[in-house]
């Protein structure tokens, strides 16, 4: 018993995204490693790079095995992610931890009833400014959208002041930048 | 049954792997 690995609710798939422009962006993806139970993914997370020592334009992601990491996917195509946006200074001060709580939260099944709904998260490093989201795979649940974000937004520490926004993809896929809707606040 | 884990259980085996 006390050597037995603790497994998860679910199977997890890690993948990388390392933009080259030679490449069409499905072949700049790669999928890492899959695991299932708590303690491989910290033999996971212990021997891969921190997020915040990634080169501007990579991504990580994080998906329930048999997801896509991408909109067309039939399990994402009618959701929609909690945005994080963090400014330059966070990446030193905040990047890392925020990221590794989004870990914990998907892998630890977190938002009760509603983890179901979660498809996974991405953590995108960008130099203009890094983005974390979680997605889910439901837009229009309502209840379910809202309880993962209160959650969320608990799980980072984040004032009740600060204000974060759910977009579906629908609607991100046809807008961009300031034209981007929030469908969701918390 | 569900399989939950808490921030604090999880992190736990964090250092398990950080003392290796």
């Amino acid at each position: 018993e006390c050597f037995s690995k603790h497994p998860l609710q679910n199977r997890w798939a890690l993948w990388f995204f390392k933009n080259d422009k030679s490449k069409t962006w499905q072949d700049n993806l790669r999928l890492i490693t899959k695991f299932d139970t708590v303690e491989d993914f910290w033999a996971l997370y212990s021997n891969i790079q921190l997020a915040s020592k990634l080169t501007s334009g990579c991504d990580y992601s994080l998906f329930k095995d048999g997801i896509e990491p991408m909109w067309e996917d039939n399990r994402n195509k009618r959701g929609g992610r909690w945005l994080i946006t963090l400014s330059k200074q966070q990446r030193h001060a905040e990047l890392d931890r925020f990221w590794l709580e989004t870990l914990l939260c998907l892998i630890g099944e977190m938002f009760d009833d509603y983890s179901e709904d979660v498809c996974g998260a991405v953590i995108n490093i960008r130099a203009k400014g890094d983005k974390i989201a979680i997605w889910t795979q439901e837009a229009e649940n309502r209840d379910g959208v809202i309880h993962i974000g209160r959650v969320y937004k608990e799980r980072l520490g984040l004032s009740s002041k600060m204000v974060i926004g759910y977009q579906a993809h629908a609607d991100t896929a046809t807008k961009s930048g300031s034209l981007m809707k929030n469908k969701f606040v918390v | 049954e569900k399989k939950r884990y808490d921030r604090e259980f999880l992190l736990g085996f964090q250092f398990i792997f950080a003392s290796m």
